[in-house]
């Protein structure tokens, strides 16, 4: 039998909600509830770029185990801010955001950057801009979750951060043992 | 962090990530989910590649970029997510880091160092997603 159409993605638990939805985009049984007419990238005839596009919604909406979607993994200002990419390999075109504040569609504004733009990565305050004038909603992307971790992370004496050569010193076994280490 | 492959029917290639990065980063620090060839990497005349790992270092070795172009010279799927893994664990031993490669074909593999690492395929006519764990090289 065939193995496609085929979608494959990292980790396993919550992420299979990405698996199934961009599976299911290119099964034909989106379970998108939009009206496809007023869906710039409808599903109707899902292609591998709209079911990638699928698969991280999906993951962002869900929130996959709090590293994807808003109100996780908060910077040393509590905030949480996102990166996305999505990349067509027909032609090679690329679209990506990084930095992405207060905007939660991080996928879909690097859809938008594919497809509407000629660039490739757009990053920070300038890429909301860009989304806000798209249409994307600004909020804000603490959670209770990202509020605690960072006001947790704050309390402690030693601050397992990514700075070097300072002090208090990242590298101290101490430190390292009081946070687990962060990762993308 | 997230790094999705599709292949559609008709045998299109595409890869993406999203994530909300690394735990208490420095303002302004981007991941590598949005650098091309880092997160994520596709070429329909090929293959694809997912990463997922200490950003930081992975995005100076472009693995995903890394691996694609290593089955365009040949390689399995296998060998070239374990030929970019090991590149990045030569230079940085500690580093953690999961890469899971797609040929064109749909043959599937994965290689990680510094963790054990898990990804999820579902294709053809299957009911739901299957995991596969990966050893740490």
């Amino acid at each position: 039998p065939s193995p496609f159409p085929l979608v494959v993605n990292t980790w396993a638990g919550p992420f299979t909600v990405a698996t199934d939805a961009a599976f299911l985009a290119l099964a034909g049984n989106s379970s998108s509830s939009s009206d496809p007419s007023s869906d710039p990238f409808s599903l109707s005839a899902a292609t591998a770029i709209d079911a990638v596009h699928a698969g991280c919604t999906a993951c962002e909406a869900a929130r996959c185990d709090g590293t994807v979607g808003p109100g996780g993994s908060p910077d040393e200002a509590c905030e949480t801010t996102l990166d996305a990419l999505l990349i067509d390999g027909r032609t090679l075109n690329v679209g990506a955001v990084a930095g992405l504040r207060r905007v939660a569609a991080a996928a879909t504004v690097a859809r938008h950057v594919l497809e509407l733009t000629g660039h490739s990565l757009l990053v920070g305050d300038q890429a909301t801009a860009y989304a806000v004038r798209h249409g994307l909603a600004e909020e804000n992307l603490s959670s209770a979750e990202s509020r605690a971790a960072c006001d947790a992370w704050r309390a402690r004496g030693c601050l397992p951060n990514f700075r070097a050569g300072v002090v208090p010193d990242p590298d101290d076994p101490e430190c390292a043992a009081a946070a687990p280490r962060a990762h993308d | 962090t997230l790094s999705l492959i599709a292949i559609d029917a008709r045998g299109n290639i595409a890869a993406g990530t999203t994530t909300n990065g690394a735990a208490h980063k420095i303002p302004g620090r981007a991941g590598d989910a949005a650098i091309p060839g880092s997160g994520a990497y596709a070429d329909s005349d090929v293959g694809a590649c997912g990463a997922t790992g200490d950003g930081d270092i992975m995005m100076r070795f472009l693995p995903c970029y890394q691996a694609v172009e290593s089955m365009r010279r040949g390689m399995a799927p296998r060998d070239a997510a374990r030929d970019a893994v090991a590149r990045m664990a030569a230079r940085y031993p500690g580093v953690r880091a999961g890469l899971v490669v797609v040929s064109r074909d749909g043959v599937h593999a994965g290689a990680a160092c510094g963790w054990e690492f898990q990804y999820a395929w579902r294709g053809g006519g299957m009911e739901r997603a299957e995991v596969v764990v990966v050893e740490a090289l």
